[in-house]
């Protein structure tokens, strides 16, 4: 998944 | 960005909005379950924590403002303004089956154990079952107004849309975010048999009423 933190959707 | 994402959002936000017109309008929340927006405004509280730690764009801290905005006003209309107007006792859905298991599951399958990645994971798991209480309500009731099913239209198909913005995403820039892909599958499941009487009747004119 990606990086944890780096969530960029709603 | 990807055109599925926006209208996703775009259908997203759309039904919040159409929720508040008709509770506003109407001065009515009668068939709406109150708990499941109080799921909603609890999915945006924990996965928009990041709000100002983590800036990703103008559009996504403007959307997301947008959405706690919605969500909080449609909770107090619910249990604020329009009080007299809940049918608390077709509200029935016990929530607790499901933010226990969704608590524990958070804990163990998430992709880092920090608070904030776990919240966004309870988050995830939490929104593709926050429907449910308002689904259970009319399947209670046996029917729905027909602004209602518009909302759970769009609602319905903003998860669809993203499940789109995945294999676009997947495609495009081998991106993978499998907690998110899941969850979505699932919640758009939900809605399939919705999807079905919404099609067959809604569109043709006729009121949602289940069998």
């Amino acid at each position: 998944g990606p990086e944890p933190g780096r969530h960029d959707e709603l | 960005m990807n055109v599925f994402r926006i209208l996703g959002d775009v259908s997203h936000l759309l039904a919040m909005i159409l929720l508040l017109l008709k509770i506003w309008r109407s001065k009515c929340c009668t068939g709406i379950s109150g708990k499941s927006q109080i799921l909603f405004a609890l999915v945006f509280t924990t996965r928009y924590l990041d709000l100002f730690t983590n800036f990703v764009s103008l559009y996504n801290t403007v959307m997301k403002v947008i959405f706690l905005l919605c969500a909080y006003l449609t909770v107090y209309m619910i249990y604020g303004k329009f009080r007299k107007t809940f049918d608390s006792e077709n509200d029935t859905f016990r929530l607790e089956f499901l933010l226990v298991p969704i608590t524990g599951l958070s804990f163990l399958e998430n992709y880092s154990f920090t608070p904030l990645e776990i919240l966004w994971t309870f988050s995830i798991y939490l929104e593709s079952v926050a429907i449910l209480p308002q689904l259970f309500m009319i399947s209670k009731t046996g029917e729905a107004e027909t602004i209602t099913t518009h909302y759970l239209f769009f609602l319905g198909l903003y998860r669809a849309l993203y499940l789109a913005n995945w294999i676009w995403r997947y495609h495009t820039e081998n991106f993978y975010d499998q907690i998110a892909v899941v969850s979505g599958v699932v919640q758009t499941i939900f809605y399939c048999d919705f999807f079905y009487l919404y099609v067959t009747k809604v569109l043709k004119g006729k009121k949602l009423s289940l069998p």
